[in-house]
């Protein structure tokens, strides 16, 4: 069973077109192991990105380097994975 | 649940479950509703899909799918939803009852089967099928990618490890296959509505190339009232417009090909939320999602009705 356990899905908002290029090229930088939730658009629209625990903070170094803001939408996705799980336990115990 | 009343529609069910209300709507609604079974999944799960018809042969179909990409888990809740809501609403809703008295609408609520299994047991950020690929230990294909229009261009990833990969050529997916199969030998569907999820969006072809296609001006006419009923039930914004202008390049899409086949009516929604839980809505937010839907779906499925062509 795959876990989640410290990955992050990060949410970036690219300024100007020279940042939505270099968010693009994100998804050929298989070193990272990114799994692009929501993909680039536009400037101003979000990008939302899973970055597994090992990579976080080389990716995260990345996105300073080139000063490419972002925020951290899920902080521990295996915790939500599990809370959705408890959700679904329950409610099929209350069905029963 | 004994019957489809008791069915709990505001969580979210494996697949043996959803299997089994499809059996139970069947047998409750004998004159309306059967089940087809249009292929079988990589791993062998029958691909089912639910006609509503009120006789006739061969009637002008609305194709609607969900659950393509299998951890957008608030589109198959809202396919069983809407199934649902189709058999309660028939005979009272003036629309609905329109509709269905000279069309069909067909509904597969687990386009992924595959996909879907895996997310409940092993992966639940799996999006693929689950097919493997021969020289690579990354397993699956991006279905939405698989399609004969604009197959291998840009927008599409040729490594089998990317969740964009496009598969070893058009149709190879079983999955895919099924439904090709279906529209061409069918011959008659009117309007085909692919279901996504999350970023709230509804968008018409193409996403494979910048060329408009040449009914783009009716369909963002039509995107925009099925958008301004969405908005009016609870106020979700959603952008509307062509794939490639609105998301971005993507080839190899569902809608690009069955726009290619002369399906006028093609639109691909993506659903809930903007990204507070990304593919985890909370499953209190599964009725509203599916009713908000409901409000597009059915100015989609009306101006079909009403435009025939």
């Amino acid at each position: 069973k795959d876990t989640f356990e410290g990955h992050q899905v990060l949410r970036i908002v690219p300024k100007n077109d020279v940042q939505l290029s270099l968010i693009k090229e994100l998804e050929k930088m298989i070193e990272f192991e990114l799994d692009i939730w929501m993909g680039v658009t536009d400037a101003f629209s979000p990008v939302d990105i899973r970055v597994p625990s090992h990579t976080l903070h080389s990716f995260k170094s990345y996105l300073e380097n080139f000063n490419i803001n972002y925020s951290t939408m899920i902080e521990n996705l295996q915790e939500m994975l599990d809370r959705e799980q408890e959700e679904m336990d329950s409610a099929a115990r209350v069905g029963q | 649940p004994r019957n489809t009343d008791s069915f709990d529609y505001a969580r979210y069910h494996p697949i043996n479950e959803i299997y089994s209300f499809q059996d139970m709507l069947v047998a409750e609604n004998p004159n309306m509703v059967s089940k087809l079974v249009i292929g079988q999944s990589y791993e062998g799960r029958p691909l089912n899909v639910l006609k509503f018809s009120t006789g006739g042969t061969n009637r002008p179909a609305i194709w609607i799918d969900t659950g393509i990409h299998s951890r957008e888990w608030v589109t198959q809740a809202s396919g069983i939803w809407f199934a649902k809501k189709i058999v309660k609403d028939y005979g009272s809703d003036p629309a609905l009852t329109a509709i269905l008295d000279n069309m069909d609408i067909f509904l597969e609520i687990v386009t992924n089967p595959d996909g879907y299994y895996f997310t409940h047991t092993s992966n639940r950020m799996w999006r693929k099928t689950r097919k493997p690929n021969p020289g690579s230990s990354c397993i699956g294909v991006d279905p939405n990618r698989n399609w004969d229009a604009g197959f291998g261009g840009p927008g599409a990833s040729s490594s089998p490890c990317s969740e964009t990969y496009r598969g070893p050529r058009a149709h190879s997916e079983p999955e895919v296959k099924a439904i090709v199969d279906f529209v061409k030998s069918h011959g008659n569907i009117k309007a085909f509505i692919s279901i996504h999820s999350y970023s709230q969006m509804l968008l018409y072809p193409y996403g494979y190339t910048t060329t408009p296609v040449k009914d783009q001006a009716e369909l963002h006419q039509l995107a925009q009232k099925a958008i301004s009923d969405l908005t009016s039930l609870y106020g979700t914004r959603y952008k509307y417009g062509s794939i490639i202008n609105t998301i971005y390049q993507a080839s190899g899409g569902t809608i690009d090909w069955t726009y290619n086949q002369g399906v006028k009516y093609s639109y691909t929604f993506e659903l809930r939320d903007t990204g507070l839980y990304g593919f985890l809505l909370p499953a209190n937010q599964i009725i509203p999602t599916a009713q908000e839907t409901w409000l597009a779906l059915m100015a989609i499925m009306d101006h079909t009705h009403k435009n025939p062509y």
